[in-house]
Order: C-alpha cells, then structure tokens, then sequence
C-alpha cells in the first residue's frame, strides 16, 4: 500500500519559488493498476519521483506499507528501492558507458546474484521486447524506442512489488507499445505487481484499473474502469 | 526539394556492422508535408540525420534543392544547417547549461541578429506554446513536456524553409500536441516551410498530406491524403 497525505513539494529559494505538488491525497492499494493523467508540467514525474523516494517532498507524509518515509533511515530506503521498487525513468536514465545488457543488469549487480544467471535473465528479458540483438551495444548506438525498451527490462528485472512507469510508451510504435502494456498487465495480475503509470497515451490508460487525473499539482478527479 | 537516391547508411566497422538505411529513394517537393511512420528501429531517425547533414550516408546521393551534398564545402553545409534547416531532435539535445530562453535563441545567436530583437522573438514564441512562465529555467527544472516545446520554439525560431521534426509530440498532452500540430500546419501553409515529420501517432499523422512507411531500412509504402 502507498498512501501520500497532504504531500507538498516546492522547488527553489528566496523570491524564485515553484510550487509542482500541492496537497496530494491518494492511496494505492497493493496489486493495483492505476494511471495518472494531466497536463504537460502538471506534477506527474514529481509525483513519481516523491513516491518513490528518489526526491523528497517539502512536506505531508509518505507511507509505504504503512511506514512512514520519513522515518526510513539511508539503508532502508536503499533495501525498498533496491528490493521493492522498479522505475521506468521518462528520459530512460540509462548509463552511457554501459552495454543494453549492462544497464538491464545493474539492478541485479547492486543485489549480488550469480553471473550465469544473470545473462540468462537478461536474455530472456530482451527477447520479450525484442532488444536481444542489441544487447551488447551502448545506448548511443540504439534508436529512441530501444532505448525505452531497454529501461523497461531494467526496471522489471528484479520483479519489484511496486512498479512506477512514467510515460513508457512514448518513444514506441503501437506494436511495441502494445507488447509493453500486455507485460505490464501480466505483472499485475499474475505476479500481483502494484503498478502506477503516468501516460498521456488513452490506449495506454485503458490498461490501468482506475486513473487519477492530475492539474497544476493537484488530483482533481478519477474514473474508475467499468466491467464493458 | 529533397532528394534521396540509393541511401545507405551502415553503423560500425570489421566484424560488427549494421544497416540502418537500406537504398532509401525518395522525393520531398518544396512545400510539402510529408509524415515517416515505422516501427522501432526501422531507421527513421537515421533518416532524418543523413537528409539534414547531421550524418553522411555510407553511399547513395542526397540533393538539396538539386545541389548534391557531397560537393557541399564545409561553410556551405554550416550555412544551410543555421539558415535553412530547423530540425526537433527525439531526445530535444537542449544544452544543459543554458537556460530555456538561450536555447531557444541559440540559433539566432549563431546569426548575430540583435540583442532587444532576441528577448521579443523569444517572448513570442514562448507563448505560442505556453512555455513563456519557464523562460529562466533550466532544463533540469523543467518536465518532459516543456523540453519538448522548448526544442521546438528552437527548431522554429529562424523560419526554416526545411523543418525535420523527429517524433515532435511523443511526450505532450493532447493539447499540447494539438496546439503544436496546428503551428506546423501554419507554418507548412502560411510560410510554406517543407515539413518531414517522424510520428508514432495516427493523430499527427494525420496532418500529414503524405505519409511514407519504412521498415528495416527500406520505404516500403506510401499513404496520400484523400480529400474526405
Ligand atoms: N550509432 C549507431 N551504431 C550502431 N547502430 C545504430 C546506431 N544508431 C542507430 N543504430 C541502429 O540502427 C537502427 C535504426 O535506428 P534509428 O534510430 O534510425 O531507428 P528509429 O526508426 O528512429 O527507431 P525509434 O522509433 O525507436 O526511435 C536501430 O536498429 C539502431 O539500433
Ligand atoms: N527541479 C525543478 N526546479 C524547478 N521547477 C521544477 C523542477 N522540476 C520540475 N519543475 C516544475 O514543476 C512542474 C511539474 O513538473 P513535472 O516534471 O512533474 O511535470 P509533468 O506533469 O511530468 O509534465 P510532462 O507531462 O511534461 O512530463 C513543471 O512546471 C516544472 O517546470
Ligand atoms: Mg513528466
Ligand atoms: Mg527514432
């Protein structure tokens, strides 16, 4: 469960200050699928980001699983993102000196697991979005989709309990996309992946079991899918 | 006019090699809007790389305007890149050190147009795409979206007679997208700047008059727009 109350997050100093997150309320389930919408600067990555704890908020209070973040000490919030959390970053936050597979890899390196199986895990992730035959290539060698897809493996490769996605279909042309939402759709409903993908993409929120909409920093309204 | 005959474009040297670009033919006449659509990894931004000097084909010819650039000394391509050609990257290539604003005029100050003349144009453009509250920022503080159009008040700023956009609404809203799609439009109509446009999204594509469809490679097909 991922509970945020009253979340505030400001940006800058002195007279030269943002406000992109302004009271956030909201609660997601464990093995929910839900999707964020909102206009372009409207706090959706910085939502993501707080959740996740890859940035603090100003104020108001995160739970994970009923614990407060702030009241994580460094080690445990690396063991959640470690363990817990996968992220599809929306600018893919690969590593440049690093191959398709290195990058894919890395968050099983930081936990220590056996090389062999480590390859192997890997090849059988690439196929599944078909980058296997990229694998040993460097990022700045690989189209904008590839590099989506590459982020994509990284991210689920420790099959994490929560998943955040921002915007992971952008760089990809229906098939891919489609490819991707079936994964995703899959994690949630046989590995119980709690999953929170921000999308402008209307095929992409049709994947996602409730959607929140989100403006100037705020959650301003939701649906909730219907059984058609 | 743009005119490609028997490109190729092949990555990578010895025993390592790959075609990106497998004998492109094709024929952009002045004026013309013209949409690439393709799967991930099909070439397309290669494409877009080698039609606008930014890379060399391995072999075939390109003309612009029926000069071949081959025979393009180095000031000539220099001068057709700064004055002819506005071209909206995939991944937007701002430069982080410079702020939305000087990015936005980068080009201009590559022109030595003057100083009072700058702030104004960017003002204006700025507004067009809603981006004109950002214009001190940068790009590290500023969401996916306003990348995007921070690099296309960029790519627009000097009224290009050849526009290549790489995916130009991949990461914007549906308003957002429209109110950019609708600019081109203009300024394909108005000015009658030539537009090459690469798009996942049947919705931009759609503005489109012609869309060109590639895959490994290769221009396998091509849709024209009815009158309906
Ligand atoms: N510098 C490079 N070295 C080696 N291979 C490359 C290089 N750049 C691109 N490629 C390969 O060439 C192919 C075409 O790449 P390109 O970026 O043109 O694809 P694209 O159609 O734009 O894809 P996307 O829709 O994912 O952006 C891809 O398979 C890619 O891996
Ligand atoms: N580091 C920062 N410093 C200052 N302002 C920031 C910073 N990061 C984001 N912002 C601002 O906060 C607002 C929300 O940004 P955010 O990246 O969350 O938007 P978003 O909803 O993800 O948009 P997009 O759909 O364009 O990706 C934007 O107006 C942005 O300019
Ligand atoms: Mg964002
Ligand atoms: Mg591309």
């Amino acid at each position: 469960v991922v509970k945020a109350t009253n979340v505030k997050k400001v940006y800058g100093l002195k007279g030269s200050i943002y406000t992109a997150l302004d009271d956030i309320n909201l609660t997601i389930e464990t093995g929910e699928f839900v999707g964020i919408m909102g206009p372009s600067g409207s706090g959706k990555s910085t939502l993501l980001n707080v959740l996740s704890t890859i940035d603090h908020p100003t104020s108001g209070d995160i739970f994970i699983d009923n614990t407060n973040l702030a009241q994580m000490n460094e080690d445990q919030l690396s063991a959640f993102r470690r363990d817990k959390l996968g992220f599809i970053f929306q600018d893919y936050n690969l590593l440049d000196t690093l191959t398709v597979r290195e990058n894919i890899l890395l968050p099983l390196a930081l936990a220590k697991i056996k090389a062999r199986d480590l390859n192997q895990k890997a090849d059988k992730i690439a196929e599944q979005f078909f980058i296997d035959s990229i694998l040993d290539k460097y990022p700045y060698q690989i189209s904008g989709g590839q590099k989506q897809r590459t982020a994509v493996c990284r991210a689920i490769i420790t099959n994490p309990s929560l998943l955040l996605a921002d915007e992971p279909t952008g760089a990809l042309d229906s098939r891919s996309a489609t490819d991707l939402l079936e994964c995703l759709k899959e994690l949630n409903e046989t590995d119980k992946t709690t999953i929170l993908m921000v999308t402008h993409d209307a095929f992409a929120a049709s994947y996602c079991k409730r959607v929140l909409f989100i403006k100037d920093g705020t959650i301003f309204t939701e649906l909730v899918k219907g059984n058609t």
